[in-house]
């Protein structure tokens, strides 16, 4: 936008075109240059001026100047002239005015936001800090005390309670070298997000089961503080629906030890202990189980074995050989 | 005489408008940096 632009706008008195200057999306803010000088800089060379009004301006000029002072012939002409500068003298005023207005309601309508900007972030820290003391909580009372505060306001209330209800906590020995966070339920589950808390200097990771969002239990494990090759697990909610490996498990539980993987299980996990136990030995469970079938019949060996069988029987000619053949052993045994 | 107190009364008119013309400038100004702020 060129200053000379909101020159020519202004000598050509036009309110509605000047509001739409100032309103334009986008418009890059006006130079910031002044305007300083006489009055003929406010006469563009390119608007059309009449001869009279140039005259007066160059008259004006040297008046301002101080440099000469002719007689006025024509007084009429100026008395117009003093009348067109009056109207625009109005019509600037008035535009004056209009800016002011829509000044202040600018601004009136940035303080709001700026307001409800800094209310939101308030909000948001404060749940942030809410739930990091959920979570640090959790993590110093490991062996089974899973108990919320609940002296916190009552938006916060409902939640905790929520959580506190369904919320359980499994430790896991594992190696010390292996520096994955995966504990081994029987579900899956997946990583959602990691992060470094203050109180532990091995990362939490957080996992949500793949049956989300109709199932809606979430998991956080995270190394042990004082023992590092301890993984602890919490779980938020209860799992509405089976996992995918139990009917296997259930199978083979009663042939599955337990290879010196620790397993201690809290609160509401307790009482569904067996289970459990079963779930987080999975990988012990499953190399027992696939020895003992390496042992009686590889599943290999029987699937190719009963794949065999039946495309045989489906063929008509190895099915009349077969009959011919007990039949002539049928004969053989009879002579 | 009269054309003299009219000119007086030009040169008077002609610098109130140039008055309002820069505190126009200068309120364009503030409030497109206003509404840059708001974008």
């Amino acid at each position: 936008m060129d200053s000379s632009y909101f020159l020519d706008k202004s000598l050509d008195l036009n309110l509605n075109s000047f509001s739409h200057m100032i309103n334009e999306d986008h418009a890059p803010p006006p130079p910031k240059r002044e305007f300083v000088g006489d009055f003929a800089l406010v006469n563009d060379e390119k608007a059309p001026v009449k001869e009279e009004k140039r005259e007066l301006v160059r008259y004006l000029a040297q008046v301002n100047d101080g440099k000469a002072q002719e007689p006025v012939k024509e007084e009429a002409g100026l008395a117009g002239e003093l009348d067109r500068m009056s109207s625009e003298n109005k019509k600037l005023t008035e535009m004056l005015a209009q800016l002011c207005e829509n000044y202040s309601t600018l601004q009136t309508h940035l303080m709001d936001l700026a307001s409800k900007s800094s209310k939101k972030e308030a909000i948001n820290s404060r749940k942030r800090k809410a739930e990091s003391d959920y979570y640090s909580q959790n993590l110093i009372g490991i062996d089974g005390n899973t108990e919320c505060s609940s002296s916190d306001e009552e938006p916060c209330k409902r939640p905790k309670e929520n959580i506190k209800t369904k919320a359980s906590r499994v430790c896991v020995r594992t190696d010390a070298s292996d520096k994955s966070l995966t504990v081994k339920d029987g579900y899956q589950w997946r990583k959602y997000g990691q992060k470094v808390t203050r109180d532990n200097p091995s990362p939490r990771a957080y996992f949500k089961c793949s049956f989300a969002p109709s199932c809606l239990v979430k998991k956080k494990v995270q190394r042990s503080a004082d023992d590092p090759s301890i993984l602890v697990a919490i779980y938020e909610g209860e799992h509405n629906h089976m996992s995918p490996s139990q009917a296997e498990i259930s199978l083979g539980s009663s042939q599955c030890v337990n290879h010196g993987s620790s397993i201690h299980i809290s609160s509401s996990m307790r009482s569904s202990a067996p289970t459990v136990t079963l779930d987080l030995i999975q990988p012990v469970l499953c190399r027992a189980k696939s020895s003992i079938q390496e042992v009686e019949s590889p599943p290999l060996q029987q699937f190719l074995v009963q794949q065999m069988a039946s495309s045989l029987t489906r063929d008509p000619n190895f099915t009349a050989a077969l009959a011919a053949a007990i039949s002539g052993r049928i004969i053989d045994s009879t002579n | 005489e009269e054309s003299g107190a009219l000119v007086e009364e030009m040169n008077r008119v002609s610098a109130e408008n140039k008055k309002l013309t820069e505190m126009l400038t200068v309120m364009c100004e503030n409030y497109n940096a206003l509404r840059s702020q708001l974008t």
